[in-house]
């Protein structure tokens, strides 16, 4: 698991 | 995309609706917050720069565009068209006290420190809070119309489907983004007193009315 920014998302 | 997105997209999508529907009906924005409509416009601006730089789908494109172009014309309606209905002087939280603190934090904790990237955690921690002067409002004048409970209850919903869409995105997929997740459950937290009113007397066809 890694942390990823959630930019997919509104 | 999986369906608590998609719905919790949706609901966030209604919410803006219905406010319009109720502004421009009614020929008012009383009961509604200038305060956190100025703010969800800076939600917006701040949080979908992207818009210029990374192409992620249509669909996120368009709905980004929706979400920009709705809450100025919500400001338009409120500062410009129905000014003289806006309820200023019940409206009278402070937004500063909001915005410089998410500006700090943003600065202190994000995933990167770039413009783009403390910008859009700035907006991510602004929109968690974001409804406090709406809240407010509500609390002052000790009641809000029907349609603007559903506009809350809407607004409120999405960010609530959002939780369930990161809980399945960790399961599917090992995503998970803190940030988004901490404010997302604030964010929630603090629409549930609503909940609770919106559930036990607006869908029994009560108005929203706070106890005395």
């Amino acid at each position: 698991l890694k942390h990823q920014n959630s930019h997919d998302e509104l | 995309m999986n369906i608590f997105r998609l719905a919790g997209d949706l609901s966030h999508l209604l919410a803006i609706i219905l406010l319009l529907i109720k502004i421009w009906k009614t020929r008012s924005c009383a009961g509604i917050s200038g305060k956190s409509q100025i703010l969800f416009a800076v939600v917006y601006v701040s949080r979908y720069l992207d818009l210029v730089t990374t192409f992620i789908s249509l669909y996120n494109t368009l709905m980004k565009l929706v979400f920009i172009t709705s809450s100025f014309a919500t400001l338009y309606l409120m500062y410009v068209k129905f000014k003289a209905t806006y309820d200023h002087n019940h409206d009278s939280f402070r937004i500063e006290f909001l915005l410089l603190p998410c500006f700090v934090l943003a600065l202190l904790i994000n995933a990167s420190f770039t413009p783009l990237e403390v910008l859009w955690t700035f907006s991510i921690y602004l929109e968690a809070v974001a409804i406090l002067p709406q809240l407010f409002l509500v609390s002052k004048t000790g009641e809000a119309e029907s349609i603007t409970s559903h506009y809350l209850f809407a607004l409120g919903s999405y960010r609530a489907l959002y939780l369930l869409n990161w809980i399945y995105r960790y399961y599917a997929e090992g995503h998970y983004d803190l940030i988004a997740i901490f404010a997302g459950a604030i964010q929630t937290i603090l629409y549930c007193d609503f909940f609770y009113l919106y559930i036990t007397k607006v869908l029994k066809g009560k108005k929203l009315q706070l106890p005395a």
